[in-house]
């Protein structure tokens, strides 16, 4: 699970 | 990873391919804007740089690595393959790209989610993926005819992020804390953007006619 600092989107 | 999101992501990589398939295919890139393709690979290359610093899949990786090479592919393609070139419409693929590129840079300065090298960048390239499409849709004003290929290359393009939205309202309702509001609202414009030539090859595809867009 990824906190907002992560994009994870592409 | 939700199938809204999966979606969008194929439709992307679909209208990247339906690109180099035009260019490869004709030889020719006539009624493609090279500014652009430009600005696309530009924002690939300003949002993925975390490309090998957080590692977060494969196919999340495998993704950045084809959004790059295609994009910087066609600008190449575009700029110096000996007969492709020939066939940029240099004289009407005349939008000012660069005051897009300075907009956006400054936006991303002044909005981001953290005053960081990375978040400005990753700012900069959202704003900047949400307006990169005008030069295009100004050449296709201009050129008037739209060939098949790249009508769907256009289509598919909006497409993508319209997947996006239904994949940020998903998010939203089902994630705790997800507050993506740089990605909604500049994927909103985006597709907003997208909507006038929606509706013409809406009415083209219903009319069965060619692909016309008021000058």
């Amino acid at each position: 699970h990824y906190d907002d600092d992560y994009h994870d989107e592409l | 990873m939700n199938i809204f999101r999966f979606l969008g992501d194929m439709t992307h990589l679909i209208s990247i391919l339906i690109l180099l398939l035009k260019i490869y295919a004709t030889k020719s890139c006539s009624g493609i804007s090279l500014k652009t393709q430009e600005l696309y690979a530009l924002v690939f290359l300003a949002r993925y740089l975390d490309l090998f610093t957080d590692f977060i899949s494969v196919y999340n990786s495998v993704m950045k690595v084809v959004f790059i090479a295609s994009s910087l592919a066609i600008v190449w393609c575009m700029r110096r393959h000996r007969v492709v070139r020939r066939s940029y419409d240099k004289e009407l693929d005349t939008f000012r790209h660069y005051f897009l590129v300075a907009a956006c840079l400054a936006l991303a300065l002044l909005v981001q989610e953290k005053f960081t090298f990375l978040e400005v960048l990753w700012a900069f390239s959202i704003y900047l993926e949400a307006v990169a499409i005008l030069p295009q849709l100004v050449l296709l004003q201009r050129s008037g005819n739209v060939d098949n290929l790249t009508g769907q290359y256009v289509f598919f393009l909006g497409a993508y992020r319209a997947f996006y939205i239904l994949n940020w309202i998903y998010r939203y309702f089902t994630e705790t804390h997800f507050s993506r509001w740089i990605s909604c609202v500049s994927g909103l414009v985006q597709t907003a953007l997208y909507a006038d030539f929606f509706y013409y090859y809406f009415i083209s595809w219903k009319n069965n006619s060619k692909l016309q867009l008021p000058a």
